[in-house]
């Protein structure tokens, strides 16, 4: 793009590939490229590079809507339950997140309501460890809504800051699946007044258009009040989340970029573009 | 649906017409559309679109289906064609004891389809013995030996500090020695553009001389499918491909986009959780999927 010299059918047809290849989807570049083209059309721009940055700023201004990172107001606990399909990352990203928390002075207590994926309480243990967080959890099989009741007491009883629960991933479409977790929601709202303060769904960056599906499954069934992104680090771009920005208004509160317990960021509308124009 | 989109183009084409290059620009772009929202990936949908364009061009519009009908024939039976019409099963062939090398990106499910994989070949009357080669990720080990258990199949021991290549080599010097035919080897996510990891995998297989390095794909990737199987495939080649949590809702474009960049084989499509859901893979039924 930046060694064009004039607005043309090509820089056009470029500008389209970029953004489909980034996972915005056909509606989104469809109607950013109609935009475009209107812009030129009027005659408000002829420089290749102000187009890019008219692009930018489009995008950007639907991106910003959702531009709100995590508030963790002190209540005891603050309770945040991590949701999402299988393998998009949540159990890493609560790890990165305790650490987080923990480094910044507060306590964080982590329930491990994934009672049905092997070895996935040890795993949070571990990640417990490295946080500095303790792990409620019961031994395999039991009920989920167990180790979140059991959890809530515990966090209340110590004053704990921070309660987060991972729960098992699972497909969207899968209405049983769906209605335990709505059961974990309503234990959680039932011991405490406005609780969970945030149902954070999480996102795989690879993952293309079903991100759309997923946001609005989750939503439907339980609300969702923040979305996390992870694996950012790879060469996924993220795109959807375009798609999802114009359509629901959900922040987006962190990235993932990477396995270790520092690789969380705040989501940033304008480093999410740079990444991807 | 695809097919509704395209009899409407083509309502007005009467029964003794031709698919001619003009009528078929609205159906190609509205096929071309569709394979994108499948998450198709780009080029490889325009390269779709040309194949789908020369075989429809100057074909006569049969007086038994509509032309909308006809069209949408032509792309099912194209994309069949190019998914791969017939089913290859895993390479068991050699002298034992043969190994299987599961690789792919993070959290595709690669550990829960080793145990599949080695299920399906304990049913099959073979010996199978589960390597859990991941020393990174939180309980991994773990994770494989407690599915290795539910399936009362064996599984190597890593010792502390052991290397995944030594892992590997060691417990295909070991299989060797305790009769068992067929090594699954369990390897940790990773991403493509991660310099040493790439090169652990090489490493691995130099070790293990595989059979088949088969890469484990999330059936609802995006665009940049093709970009990850490509770099798997030309860093340390791929035999075949397993598509995973085909029990979503994904319409699984990025089987084509893999199949066309990369030429291997589907093999196998993972259907859930459970260790028994992992089917043969069918053309037809993914092209059904991925139109819509
Ligand atoms: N590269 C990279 N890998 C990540 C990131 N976040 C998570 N992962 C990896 O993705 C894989 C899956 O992570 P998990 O935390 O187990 O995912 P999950 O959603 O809890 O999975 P289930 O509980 O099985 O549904 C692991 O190998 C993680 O290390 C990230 O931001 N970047
Ligand atoms: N619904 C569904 N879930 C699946 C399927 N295959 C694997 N999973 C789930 O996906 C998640 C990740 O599976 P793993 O086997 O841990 O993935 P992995 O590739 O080994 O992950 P890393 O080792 O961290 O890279 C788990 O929750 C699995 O139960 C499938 O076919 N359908
Ligand atoms: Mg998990
Ligand atoms: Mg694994």
């Amino acid at each position: 793009i930046a060694s064009k010299k004039k607005i043309d059918d090509q820089l056009l047809e470029e500008l389209e590939e970029i953004m489909i290849v980034s996972d915005m989807g056909v509606q989104v570049t469809c109607g950013l490229i109609e935009k475009m083209k209107n812009k030129v059309k009027k005659g408000e721009v002829d420089q290749p590079e102000i187009l890019k940055q008219y692009l930018r700023d489009e995008i950007y201004n639907i991106l910003d809507n959702n531009d709100k990172n995590l508030e963790v107001s002190a209540r005891s606990p603050f309770v945040i339950m991590v949701i999402g399909v299988n393998g998009v990352g949540k159990t890493t990203t609560i790890g990165k997140m305790a650490g987080r928390f923990t480094s910044g002075g507060k306590s964080v207590l982590l329930a491990a309501a994934d009672t049905f994926r092997t070895a996935a309480v040890e795993q949070l243990q571990i990640w417990g460890n490295r946080a500095g967080a303790e792990v409620i959890s019961h031994p395999g099989g039991s009920d989920p809504a167990a180790v979140v009741f059991d959890a809530l007491k515990a966090a209340q009883s110590r004053g704990t800051d921070v309660l987060i629960i991972d729960t098992a991933g699972r497909i969207h479409t899968k209405t049983n699946l769906m209605e335990e977790l709505k059961k974990i929601k309503r234990i959680v709202a039932k011991e405490i007044v406005d609780a969970p303060h945030e149902i954070l769904l999480t996102l795989d960056a690879t993952t293309g258009q079903n991100s759309i599906s997923q946001v609005k499954l989750f939503d439907e069934a339980l609300g969702i009040t923040g979305i996390a992104v992870t694996k950012l680090d790879g060469t996924s771009k993220g795109g959807v989340l375009v798609a999802i920005s114009g359509e629901m208004n959900i922040p987006f509160r962190y990235i993932g970029i990477g396995e270790k317990i520092e690789d969380l960021r705040d989501f940033n509308a304008g480093e999410f573009i740079d990444a991807i124009l | 649906n695809l097919t509704d989109k395209l009899s409407l183009i083509f309502k007005d084409l009467r029964g003794y017409g031709k698919l001619s290059e003009k009528n078929i620009q609205d159906a190609l772009r509205e096929i071309r559309m569709s394979l994108l929202e499948a998450d198709v990936n780009f080029k490889v949908a325009k390269n779709f679109i040309d194949s789908v364009k020369s075989r429809a061009i100057g074909r006569e519009v049969l007086g038994s289906i509509t032309p909308g009908q006809q069209m949408s024939k032509i792309v099912h039976e194209e994309l069949i064609h190019l998914l791969g019409e017939k089913n290859e099963g895993l390479r068991l062939a050699g002298s034992p004891p043969i190994s299987f090398m599961l690789v792919g990106l993070q959290g595709t499910g690669k550990t829960v389809t080793s145990a599949k994989i080695a299920n399906l070949l304990k049913e099959k009357g073979r010996n199978p013995y589960l390597v859990p080669a991941d020393i990174y990720r939180p309980a991994a080990i773990e994770q494989l030996h407690k599915l290795s258990d539910q399936l009362k199949i064996e599984a190597y021991f890593p010792r502390e500090h052991e290397k995944p290549s030594e892992i590997c080599r060691n417990a295909l010097d070991f299989a060797g020695n305790n009769g068992f035919d067929t090594l699954i080897i369990d390897t940790a996510g990773r991403l493509h553009i991660d310099e040493a990891l790439m090169e652990e995998l090489q490493t691995i297989k130099e070790e293990t001389n595989p059979s088949e390095i088969l890469f484990v794909a999330d059936a609802m990737a995006g665009q940049d499918a093709v970009n990850v199987a490509k770099k798997f495939d030309e860093l340390l080649g791929i035999d075949g491909v397993i598509l995973t949590k085909m029990d979503g809702d994904a319409r699984g474009g990025a089987a084509l986009s893999i199949k066309a960049v990369t030429g291997k084989p589907i093999k196998f499509l993972g259907t859930g959780e459970k260790l028994d859901a992992i089917e043969e893979f069918h053309a037809d039924r993914v092209a059904s999927r991925i139109l819509g």
